[in-house]
């Protein structure tokens, strides 16, 4: 994320829609606009009260071409909507030559648009990150809405995290800091922490970090692993089977499991159709026995892992996968082959596991992060809470 | 997506690395003929792709320009160069 450089220097804002849109009922415009507001005050003490009339923080308006601020709009497509950073007023413009829709895949949705606008009121620049809401470009409709990490960290970073409440949203939770710098806590003792090797990790649809080891699973904690856990695949997901390859949740908030030749897809934690289905004919492209599966920050594609090989999967493209893949994963600086598992974490960060290890890769030196203690570090402190296990794997005096 | 006003070609590429801040106002050399500097025009070009996770080619190739014909924010991506304070009236 990027932040401007300049912030409110209140948390209760106010707001006044000046001008509406000509194709859109008012109370559909104003529910829409403070849905988007809430994007933000989900995750932080911000608050946005509307006004009718008199002076507010945020002024919004839906205006065409030239509109007074010396930066015209430029009618259907192009540029959507612009706003100005705090230290500039926050205002809020639409093109309202757009077809400006709700809840529809039609026309250009309101709610996201305005959302990301109103990350720059506040204070937001673009995000290099392709999945979060404060990339430039309009992705589409998304009738999954869910806040990136990546954005929860640059309005917590300007704002500080929310105090009272929790997030609602169903989209990370309040707390994305992974062990990358805090001691475990709690300290456990079991089959894990005795053979931290893994299957596969993900993050469901509602932020929670999953490991599957064997037919059992363990939900992460900050620190450690949940109290309760390990419980078996079989009750927190019916009719999968354990000893998993790979898994991810996408942005439509679908998790996919991926084992042998075949590929499960669920909605939370029901089966979603008919499944199992095989991997050549949901993943073309993709090869069976998969090591790894994950969903990359970095533009919001599926990457595999499968030896010295990994794959990138479009699905908006045809064919999904280039004829330049598979590529090796020597082309991920400092990552071995035949990794058990890999992970696009809340603090944003993409880790790898292999073995009893895991590797913190940076997205934007592309490579894994230089550190101390270094990468790979034992998963079993830093990830799983073990107690009486080492911290690191070098010989350094950390 | 279909954009209604495609990127196609290398000045509409230009003008939009200018909207969002990649070549400088001043990038245009007046001893030059009024010619952009190649170098300054790959780099553009390589920030724009670096910035969006395209591969980093320097080249004005078909997927840079589908991209830049997404529908999109009017703030600019980079800030820095020229006059970029937008103030408002």
């Amino acid at each position: 994320y990027a932040l401007q450089g300049s912030r409110w220097r209140v948390k209760a804002l106010t707001y006044k829609i000046s001008k509406y849109p000509k194709r859109l009922k008012r109370n559909d415009v104003d529910a829409e606009i403070a849905r988007a507001f809430s994007v933000w005050s989900d995750f932080t003490d911000l608050s946005f009260t509307p006004k009718a009339s008199g002076p507010v923080h945020i002024e919004i308006k839906f205006v065409e071409s030239e509109h007074g601020d010396g930066d015209a709009f430029d009618g259907v497509g192009g540029t959507l909507a612009h706003a100005f950073f705090p230290v500039f007023g926050g205002d809020a413009h639409f093109d309202d030559a757009e077809l400006w829709t709700i809840g529809s895949p039609r026309g250009t949705n309101l709610f996201q648009v305005a959302a990301h606008e109103f990350g720059h009121s506040l204070g937001l620049s673009h995000s290099d990150v392709r999945s979060a809401l404060m990339a430039p470009f309009y992705r589409g409709f998304d009738p999954v809405f869910k806040l990136d990490s990546d954005d929860v960290l640059a309005i917590q970073a300007l704002y500080g995290k929310k105090t009272v409440g929790v997030a609602d949203r169903g989209g990370f939770p309040k707390t994305t800091q992974r062990p990358v710098i805090s001691p475990p806590k709690v300290p456990r003792d079991d089959l894990i922490c005795k053979d931290p090797k893994v299957d596969t990790l993900f993050n469901s649809a509602d932020g929670q970090t999953y490991a599957f080891k064997g037919n059992k699973y363990y939900r992460l904690t900050e620190n450690s692993i949940a109290d309760g856990y390990p419980k078996l695949i079989s009750d927190g997901w019916a009719g999968l089977p354990g000893d998993i390859d790979a898994a991810f949740t996408y942005k439509n908030g679908k998790t996919y499991f991926f084992k042998g030749t075949k590929y499960w897809r669920y909605n939370g934690r029901q089966m979603d159709g008919d499944y199992p289905k095989e991997i050549s004919e949901g993943f073309t492209g993709i090869p069976d026995h998969l090591d790894a599966a994950m969903v990359w920050g970095g533009n919001g594609k599926i990457y595999f892992y499968k030896g010295s090989k990994f794959w990138r999967f479009d699905p908006l493209k045809r064919p999904p996968v280039k004829s330049s893949y598979p590529k090796p994963i020597s082309n991920w600086e400092g990552l071995p082959n035949n990794i058990d598992a890999a992970l696009q974490y809340t603090n944003g960060y993409t880790y790898f596991f292999k073995g009893d290890k895991y590797y913190r890769f940076n997205d934007r030196t592309f490579s894994v992060d230089a550190a101390n203690p270094p990468f790979p570090r034992p998963s079993a402190h830093w990830w799983f809470g073990c107690k009486n296990v080492p911290s690191s794997t070098g010989n350094d005096d950390h | 997506i279909v954009s209604p006003n495609p990127v196609q070609t290398t000045t509409q590429a230009e003008i939009y690395l200018s909207q969002f801040g990649y070549l400088p106002a001043s990038a245009r050399n007046p001893a030059n003929g009024g010619l952009l500097d190649a170098t300054t025009w790959t780099k553009a070009v390589q920030d724009f792709q670096s910035f969006a996770g395209l591969n980093v080619t320097g080249d004005l190739d078909g997927e840079t320009l589908e991209l830049m014909s997404l529908p999109r924010c009017g703030v600019r991506d980079k800030v820095g160069f020229g006059t970029d304070s937008r103030s408002k009236r």
